[in-house]
């Protein structure tokens, strides 16, 4: 563990823990991507299956557990209890364009042709691309609540710090994995050009809204 | 290569 992994996991967790409470509080989805949320539950849920098969410390598994349910609470939450506020209408992104063609490269690209592996792999290249969703739906609504945005960039800095963790990793441990880095870099640029409009609007307390 | 990959990131 090295500090930018640290604040990385504790960046996830509390964009995690800020939307199921956004939700929760206010009793609404509104604005809210639940096909963004219902890919995250299934990142989680193929990535996390070594918990029926391996131990690696009680960190490692409590988090696991923790995303794994907070995500599925959060789901529950949108397409059940609060399903009323749901907004279909701009949840519009077609998602099978991104777990197919990203279930085909798992099965091509991966550092071992075994199910585990491969659920793994999967996990990481949809995990990069889980958020469109959400950002097409900011871009068809035009705006996000400021509390949305606080968990996006949570959520987009936490992947962020890894690619430092990674450097760290290499020079200090010579570790690296090809496949979480490409993934994580991708994953990080497409919050860039929500970082600007974060930066430059909402931490001058301004409401995030589109075109800028 | 059957290698038993423990990835022990989240």
């Amino acid at each position: 563990m090295n500090i930018f992994r640290g604040i990385a996991d504790f960046s996830h967790l509390a964009a995690i823990i800020i939307l199921l409470h956004k939700i929760w509080k206010s009793r609404s989805c509104a604005g809210i991507s639940g096909k963004s949320q219902i890919l995250f539950a299934i990142v989680f849920t193929t990535r996390y299956l070594d918990l029926l098969t391996s131990f690696i410390s009680l960190y490692n598994t409590s988090m696991k557990v923790i995303y794994i349910s907070c995500s599925y609470a959060t789901v529950y939450l949108i397409y059940m209890k609060f399903r009323a506020t749901y907004d279909g209408n701009h949840d519009s992104f077609r998602v099978e364009f991104l777990v197919v063609p990203v279930g085909g490269l798992a099965v091509l690209i991966n550092h071992d042709f075994a199910l585990l592996e491969i659920l793994w792999t999967f996990s990481i290249y949809l995990e990069s691309v889980a958020i469109l969703p959400q950002l097409f739906m900011i871009s068809k609504t035009g705006e996000a609540e400021t509390i949305t945005t606080h968990y996006l960039f949570c959520l987009g800095l936490y992947r962020a710090l890894y690619l430092f963790n990674w450097i760290w990793r290499f020079y200090f441990e010579g570790f690296f994995d090809m496949i979480a880095i490409v993934a994580g870099l991708v994953q990080t640029v497409l919050y860039c050009d929500f970082f600007y409009l974060y930066v430059t609007k909402v931490l001058k307390g301004k409401k995030l809204s589109l075109p800028a | 290569k059957a290698k038993l990959l423990l990835h022990d990131e989240l």
